[in-house]
């Protein structure tokens, strides 16, 4: 016995402007 | 540690030094051609969409696992016989026969990532497989639900 109830859609994202640091190989 | 202020100042530093070199940068994440997310409305340079079905569950009453002559015996007492191997049974069978629980199933999960830069305001470094970085952060998240 099941109802389904809908989707769920989640955006994770990085943004243009976000300040970050990140430390990384040249 | 060579210090240097600016991102232009880097490349002396590239100059100077033996390569590989290991450097912490800061700046503001820009770049020419931004993804435009649909659910946070922003424009982005890493986008990764989960989708997820919800639904309900009715809980089915679960079945003891003690052996049948010793059911009976198990539903009479106040708590767990010593007889019946199942610690859970009294927790079990104490919820609602008719309840329904939430669940949740991943339909999909996609990446989507443009090449991108960090600026200072005087130069700019590209930043090449940052996902796979130790702590890397979405420093944005929103969720929409579609009945």
């Amino acid at each position: 016995d099941k109802k389904i109830l809908g989707l769920k859609r989640t955006e994770r994202v990085l943004p243009v402007g976000a300040f970050l640091t990140v430390v990384g190989e040249v | 540690v060579t210090r240097v202020n600016r991102l232009n100042d880097l490349a002396q530093l590239l100059d100077a030094e033996r390569l590989p070199l290991v450097v912490t940068i800061s700046g503001k994440v820009a770049s020419e051609n931004p993804i435009n997310c649909e659910i946070t409305g922003l424009k982005s340079v890493i986008v990764e969409e989960r989708v997820n079905k919800l639904y309900l569950k009715k809980k089915e009453e679960e079945k003891c696992k003690c052996a049948i002559k010793q059911k009976e015996k198990c539903k009479r007492a106040t708590k767990p016989q010593k007889t019946c191997n199942d610690a859970d049974y009294w927790t079990l069978h104490s919820e609602p026969s008719d309840s329904w629980t939430l669940h949740s199933k991943s339909i999909s999960c996609n990446t989507k990532e443009v090449p991108w830069y960090l600026d200072d305001g005087t130069d700019h470094v590209h930043v090449v497989g940052a996902r796979g970085a130790t702590d890397f952060g979405y420093t944005a998240v929103r969720s929409k639900f579609d009945e």
